[in-house]
């Protein structure tokens, strides 16, 4: 499903290159379940950007579901990452003019989905975010939690093959963060392939296989220790 | 140092009002080191955002520093806020064209604070927030983590004497995190009032005194259990 190949991430302020992604090498099969934790700054976001084709790597190369990304132009990388991928941002990249609703539908309205689907396929995943009473909110009128929700469903209506979070329960408290994590291993148990990165132990440690990261390497890879 | 009487907070949504706060009555001494926790929507960021002037109550009274916040007008408001607040945003507010050294500065220079000293107050909070690395760049050259850390820099480097932090740490991993909470805590060492929005709980049982919010209104405020 996933093959990094050697690649490096490199960001240029002034004359000071960052190495924010150093030698990356990894696979991950469909359906797997992996989480990434690692100190502020180790590469987490910038590892899911290039996984989201929201980035591209200075060298190396990404190969996604059998394709080479790096050969896609623009176009065919927009159309792949539309019908394949659902990221939720660290920090949310909500639509600042649409309604909580509005902003969930969006990929059925871009995937051309008739409106009565898209109404009760809204409606269901307002139900279990437990934002139905928030739907006609803009985000500006909702507080960090429920923006993060919105994110979420936003992410995970289209059942994509690859779900991507970054941050997923930060701004959330205990019990909410729990909902949302089982929403998404619901998503995972029937197929779809699911990256978390997280700074929260209790989140890191569900998932099947866990990774960390430091200074923008990969330093561990790690079964989950049986329960 | 703070009285909260009878407070209400009623936003309109279409027809729709939304009771954030509801009667809130709160006493805060100087010097005291609070907690706020709940559920998310429970109007913890909209308690905070009054408490720092940044939204008006719909009734009730806030007296700051012995003064009633309600017969001031903006100018009087904007000068106490800069005079005597620090804030810490859940979604940081970062200025975006300027770099991380200049957002922390930003306070140093609305004070009238020369260069010479500004510089080396910079200098002394970016090593103690590990950013020295990153003065630099500007907020979306930096990590999630990183930003938040500039939004905790800029609003303690006054040494304001009331601090409130909305989720200071939910974008860091248990040890950077750990070390902001350090800073802050030694703030209110030396006087300073310092009151903890979190969604985590290690976080927040540190505090002297702990605040519970469900539905606009504080349904628990115990002192921290003996250690
Ligand atoms: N556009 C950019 N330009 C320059 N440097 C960048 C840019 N984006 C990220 N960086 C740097 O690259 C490094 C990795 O950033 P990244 O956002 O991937 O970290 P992270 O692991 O997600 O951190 P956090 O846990 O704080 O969110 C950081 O040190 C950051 O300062
Ligand atoms: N500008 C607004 N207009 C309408 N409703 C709002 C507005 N701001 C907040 N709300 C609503 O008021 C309630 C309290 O919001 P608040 O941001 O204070 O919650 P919170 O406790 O900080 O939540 P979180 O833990 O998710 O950050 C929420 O239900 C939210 O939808
Ligand atoms: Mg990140
Ligand atoms: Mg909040």
């Amino acid at each position: 499903m996933i093959r990094l190949t050697n690649v490096e991430r490199i960001f240029q302020v002034g004359e000071q290159p960052v190495h924010a992604l150093d030698h990356i090498n990894l696979t991950v099969n469909a359906g797997e379940y992996l989480s990434i934790m690692g100190p502020s700054g180790s590469g987490k976001s910038t590892l899911l950007n290039i996984l989201g084709m929201l980035d591209r790597p200075n060298s190396g190369h990404y190969r996604l579901l059998g394709r080479d990304t790096t050969e896609l132009n623009d176009a065919e990388q927009a159309a792949l990452r539309r019908n394949t991928i659902g990221f939720v941002f660290q920090s949310f990249h909500l639509v600042p003019r649409l309604t909580a609703a509005q902003n969930i539908e969006l990929p059925l309205v871009l995937a051309g989905i008739d409106i009565e689907e898209r109404t009760a396929r809204v409606a269901a995943i307002l139900k279990s975010t437990d934002l139905s009473t928030r739907s006609h909110h803009r985000p500006d009128q909702l507080s960090g939690g429920q923006r993060q929700r919105v994110a979420i469903a936003r992410a995970t209506i289209m059942h994509p093959a690859l779900l991507l979070t970054d941050e997923p329960t930060g701004n959330l408290d205990r019990s909410s963060g729990n909902e949302i994590i089982a929403i998404l291993e619901q998503l995972n148990s029937q197929g779809i392939t699911l990256i978390i990165v997280t700074h929260d132990q209790e989140i890191g440690q569900r998932a099947q296989r866990q990774l960390r990261m430091v200074d923008g390497r990969i330093v561990a890879d790690q079964a989950r220790s049986p329960r």
